[in-house]
């Protein structure tokens, strides 16, 4: 069965993207098939897997939505709104947002028509072991209906106290939602990224973490790696970039562990 | 006359409270007074300046975007929406949005009563020297409204690759509301931030942002400095924190910058 899980947080810059993009990437390389919707109006995981939201011709989020949830329900197939990429396994519903007319239309859609992504989404289960979705960085309707659509949220937790001081209404919407448009939503686990061990404050935000949300933490704990970066600067995942760099290896290894949860057979 | 400048880019986690919040601290220290406002429904600014959105029990933005744009136009005086601080001259008008409902009817009303800031941050005119609000990271309609209230825009643009690739919808929204709502809207300049020397990519990044944004940078950039995550952490200014660090040097010299071009007599 296809895993669903939405990468979200409140906060600004914690690594959703990079975790995005990077973890398809692995998971496609370890033979999954996966699908990455990238649900930012921002369009920076599009940008990431080379394909710029201004040079879409078909599909992507404004086609998916001027469909709408009705017509979504109708349809057969998600390949009118994807893309390959760069990887064998791994393609791309893209953001192709390019003005604050769009932007504001999306928000409003995603409250008028909250079924939306979710039946886009039905349209790729059985064709896809993962389905990994980028969502916006507030708790508004768009983050809302992304985690509505998903199985589980993985939510990237920065190493500093702002994104620690944000947790509590993510967890709140969360809470919301499995009382209300998605009972079976689990937190699918938090994240710890940019950990840098040299520097005092980074070590202590992490065992803070670890205390506070016991049980909730990956084994794996992604390290501040300008390699993460520079990959991005080049437009491709890390793995193929610098396969074995620290950050690499770290997402290597949350991959790995996702694969043995729920496709161990 | 009071200046308002917006801090605001589409991408998360640029340093836009932290600029926000150590901008006015040095201006207010430079004996100007400032108003700052948290226009972004996360509230980090307002944690960060010792009011926690769910502990504030009048005005605010709730208060504010509930009064509306026509009442908010018989009013006198902006004190019943803003709060006193741990610096004498700053003041803030926090943000205290503590739901997802909250946060989308909030969004709504930025589209259906365009005039809401403006006419709030009107009531502050003459009583404070600097306005400074802090946007939400995206080109919504928050976003917009804090665009259009302002006499200018300042861009934190980090020194990554996905913070420039966000730049050119931000620079076509700025275009677009010199057409219509705030012809007089200029830019105050791009603030480099998280600059490290000793990583080539991040070097690189700040030679093309100087090339590429000929004139609009200000000399002052920003170095990756762990004394202002911790200062954030200690939930005060830097200035508060450790006044001589790199990064607060930094924003002092911003604060002069700006004094200096709009305050001298
Ligand atoms: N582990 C890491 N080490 C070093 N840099 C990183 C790491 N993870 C991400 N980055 C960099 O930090 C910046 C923020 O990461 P990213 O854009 O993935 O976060 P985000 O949560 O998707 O941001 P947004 O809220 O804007 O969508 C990017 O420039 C990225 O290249
Ligand atoms: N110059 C700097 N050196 C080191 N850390 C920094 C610097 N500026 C900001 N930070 C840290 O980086 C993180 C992002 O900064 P900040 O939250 O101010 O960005 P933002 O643009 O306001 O984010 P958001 O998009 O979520 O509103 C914070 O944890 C902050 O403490
Ligand atoms: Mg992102
Ligand atoms: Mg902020």
């Amino acid at each position: 069965k296809t895993r669903i899980i939405a990468i979200s947080s409140q906060k600004g810059g914690v690594g959703k993207t990079t975790t995005v993009v990077n973890l398809a990437a692995w998971l496609a390389l370890l033979d999954n098939r996966v699908l990455v919707v990238d649900f930012d109006p921002q369009g920076s995981t599009s940008r990431c897997m080379g394909l710029s939201p201004n040079k879409l011709t078909h599909g992507g989020l404004l086609e998916m939505f001027r469909c709408g949830a009705l017509e979504l329900l109708k349809q057969e197939q998600i390949e009118p709104y994807i893309y390959k990429t760069m990887i064998k396994n791994l393609h791309l519903l893209p953001s192709n947002i390019t003005s604050t007319e769009d932007e504001i239309w999306l928000s409003q859609q995603a409250v008028e028509d909250p079924e939306l992504l979710k039946n886009a989404v039905d349209l790729a289960i059985g064709q896809f072991d993962f389905i990994l979705i980028d969502a916006p960085p507030s708790l508004s309707a768009l983050p809302r209906m992304a985690l509505a659509a998903a199985d589980s949220i993985l939510v990237p937790l920065q190493c500093e106290e702002m994104a620690l001081g944000t947790m509590p209404r993510l967890l709140g919407l969360i809470r919301d939602l499995q009382k209300s448009s998605n009972r079976w939503l689990q937190i699918e686990g938090i994240l710890m990224t940019m950990f840098d061990p040299s520097i005092g404050y980074s070590r202590r935000l992490l065992e803070q973490a670890k205390s506070h949300f016991q049980g909730l933490l990956f084994d794996a704990v992604i390290p501040r790696d300008p390699r993460l970066s520079e990959a991005i600067a080049a437009h491709r995942p890390v793995v193929l970039y610098d396969m074995n760099s620290p950050g690499s290896l770290a997402y290597r290894s949350l991959a790995q562990h996702l694969q043995q949860k729920y496709r161990a057979e």
